[in-house]
């Protein structure tokens, strides 16, 4: 009888910044031009434009920034612009099954809801969708006891774009150089989407252009439906309770990747469910053995088309052009299922050189193609790297420590939905699924290691001889 | 102008399971007991009541249990059932700031949704608040797309329990023993609450009985105001556009902890507002030179009162139970403020004896006396270990792991909100001040251990020589 209470998703988000990547002002900096940066990269790859951004970061005053991230690409209806940028858990990427860098509705609200807490001020947003339309510009705050968005002001506004978005945020921060810094990672991301054009101004500097190298989009990934492995039976049961067709065979082949008709025959034959039954009026014990089935039955790997890995001579072309090392690999994994979701791994690997051997290795961690800068130690990643015995390889490696060696690690997870383990996007949540088939990915490049650092040995140990 | 939507709380956490601890069979079970155990614990001890839990484990067949946690408490009024069972961000703890367990509106119906996710079966609770009011029992689910609860069934019922609540969730889980099991986790929730009579029916075992250690409660935490230091400007304005004082001297004075009448006149002085000023009526700036002001002056620490640490005696106690160690040691750091919320750390030490020696220590977290058995390597509490250099104290320490040698530590932090990695409540977000706090036990107790290794070996070198 206590005061019980609903709590909006903004208020519990602004008590827990640290969630969403805000916990201190370097930080801060770095995710709201991440978030900002991904929207538009995203916007710009759905539209089918070449992407080219513009990323300034202003110092106004100490620990006090103005950001903005400016793009080519559709740009927001007016009618959308408030809640897009006032409304935590609203967007156009929760509710399908597509590769992107986003996904929860959450990040650039998320950013906002910092500069307005730290700087009581508000996100100004202009856009424009087309050269006919007008371009409008917006302030708007979120109002967190509600979690609504409060438009301060709207108005017509002059644009030499013909289309595209540009997003403001002042807030508190610090802008600090060299590892996990934000010019770090407008470079990274720069590399990492060879397509985009960037021009960055870092505080009180010259801008900085990264011109594109080269002049297509990636493949786009296609938006699947669920693939039936891992998925939950109460999933199940809300999809037959949801579902509009009439029978139960098509309800399947409708609403799940990679159930062909002969595997849906099948799954009902076992279940012991007639192909016509309306999947709303079955019964739990009915969905139960469908859901049971489903494990039952030979059901293909999803569509490599969902996914839009890096690609092996991608990732060894990235690899050469920042490290020298003697010995370069990489590996791509075919496509694999966690709870419905494909997704695919990725592993490149370059070994000696000018890599310091003294040192514990460098692993970059990316997913969706984004980089992961920070919490290395909740990632799934790391925790994978951790577990394999590099020392069978030949390489130094004390207990509950990375290898110690002249080695860096790229590892990429391509997924239509990558668990994080918080709305921050920072690391990846430890999936029995998509640890072993890091796992995979690793010792299949460590074996190969371990031959040539043996080879290298052996070459060491004659050329002594003579 | 793609198809923007909402997306309700719900929706989010069933896609997103792993953020609630849900993310293996394991470790659910042990999150749906901790949630529901953290509950019962709350309730008793806000009511004055000495805890009695029964906690209850059935294997129901392989990979499916149903658990119960049945408690004294207070009960729940029947009209509030539904929704603290059937909706997520919705409790009694999460506006006022009280050193509890829970904090978020979220454990248990996240509990609730995760048995209904695997197996379509609802929450069953029966509660009763008095001898005088008839128990009831309710059949509840979460109605993922809205967020809100779908009551099966509600009922009178019969039950022998004077007042008090159970709660029985049917799930997919696995039960294992030994490290990180619910056997464990059982063990250690009656040993750090020795005012707790716990009841214990693992699967298929005979029940296990924790008597009292202690029969009174330990002294409650206060709730208190926020402490001015690391409020947020945002945070200052949304409380003034909120106060109903016509002062702003009133509004300080009561918005806070630690504002005395004299501090508050210093503060208005220095920020050059009126102390009869409207706090509604403050404009930017002026909120700007109050929230700088705060800086300025110097406030005292929160009270103690606010607080609810374990102490130093009973640290050492549980330690010395535990493991048979030749030395042991413990600290209770003073109370701290990080973002306006008081915490408190405590580090207790054993070494030598028949701790192993050869094994990497072992780190033992709680987190508001609940022990965090999971997500260690993302924890704040983990970080701040290996970031001090052990070997200064005569321990042995590879590069980027823990020490090794025959420790224990055992860390606990106490405060009105604490931050975690993720809404499981596992590991301790890396707030400056908190990573801080806890390098400042540690080094402590450090200093004195390697005082201890330095005479055990000084001793032993005598010995030798004679
Ligand atoms: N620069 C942009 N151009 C076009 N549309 C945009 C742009 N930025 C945001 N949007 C739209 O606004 C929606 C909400 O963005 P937001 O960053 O809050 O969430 P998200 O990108 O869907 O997910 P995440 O929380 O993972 O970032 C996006 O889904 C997208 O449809
Ligand atoms: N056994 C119980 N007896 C009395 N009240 C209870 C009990 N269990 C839950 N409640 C009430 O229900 C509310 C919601 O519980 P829930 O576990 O969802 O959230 P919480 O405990 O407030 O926070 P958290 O998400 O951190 O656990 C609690 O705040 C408490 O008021
Ligand atoms: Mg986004
Ligand atoms: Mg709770």
């Amino acid at each position: 009888a206590e005061k019980q209470r609903e709590i909006s998703v903004s208020e519990f988000f602004v008590k827990n910044r640290h969630l969403l990547g805000f916990d201190n002002k370097q930080k801060a900096l770095l995710t709201a031009v991440r978030e900002c940066v991904d929207n538009s990269l995203d916007a710009c790859e759905e539209a089918g434009i070449l992407p080219e951004l513009r990323i300034e970061i202003r110092e106004l005053a100490e620990e006090r920034f103005r950001i903005a991230v400016e793009d080519n690409g559709p740009g927001i209806v007016k009618a959308q612009i408030p809640k897009i940028f006032g409304k935590l858990l609203y967007g156009s990427k929760f509710h399908r099954l597509k590769q992107q860098r986003g996904q929860q509705g959450i990040g650039v609200s998320a950013a906002g809801m910092y500069g307005q807490l730290t700087t009581g001020k508000p996100v100004t947003i202009v856009s424009r969708t087309s050269p006919q339309a007008a371009p409008h510009l917006f302030e708007v705050t979120v109002d967190t006891r509600k979690n609504q968005p409060l438009v301060l002001k709207e108005e017509k506004t002059e644009w030499e774009k013909a289309h595209g978005t540009r997003v403001e945020i002042e807030m508190e921060a610090s802008y600090k150089k060299g590892r996990r810094s934000v010019d770090d990672y407008v470079e990274q991301t720069a590399l990492s989407n060879p397509h985009c054009r960037v021009l960055y101004s870092p505080p009180g500097q010259e801008t900085i252009t990264y011109e594109r190298a080269v002049h297509e989009l990636p493949e786009e990934a296609k938006e699947i439906k669920p693939h039936p492995y891992g998925v939950e039976l109460g999933r199940l049961m809300r999809m037959f309770q949801d579902s509009q067709d009439r029978h139960i065979s098509t309800a399947l082949k409708n609403d799940f990747s990679r159930l062909t008709p002969k595997v849906v025959d099948d799954i009902l034959k076992i279940a012991g469910v007639s192909p016509k039954a309306r999947p709303r009026d079955l019964d739990t014990p009915a969905i139960e053995r469908v859901h049971k089935a489903f494990t039952k039955v030979k059901i293909m790997a999803p569509p490599t088309n969902c996914l839009s890995p890096v690609g092996e001579e991608a990732l060894l072309k990235g690899l050469r052009l920042r490290f020298k090392a003697d010995y370069y690999d990489a590996v791509t994994r075919p496509p694999a299922v966690y709870r419905g979701n494909p997704f695919q791994v990725e592993v490149a690997l370059a070994h000696g050189g000018s890599l310091p051997a003294e040192e514990l290795i460098e692993v970059f961690r990316f997913a969706n193609r984004v980089p992961l800068q920070y919490q290395a130690s909740a990632c799934a990643v790391t925790k994978a790297v951790l577990s394999v015995d590099w020392r069978s390889y030949g390489m130094q490696m004390s207990k509950g420590a990375l290898p110690t060696g002249p080695m860096v690690l790229m590892l990429h997870i391509a997924s239509v939905w990558v668990p994080f383990t918080s709305e921050s996007k920072e690391a990846i949540a430890h999936y029995p699924e998509i640890v072993k088939e890091l796992r995979l990915a690793l010792m299949e490049v460590g074996r190969r290691l371990g031959l040539h650092i043996r080879r290298g040995k052996r070459e060491a140990a004659e050329a002594k001889k003579r």
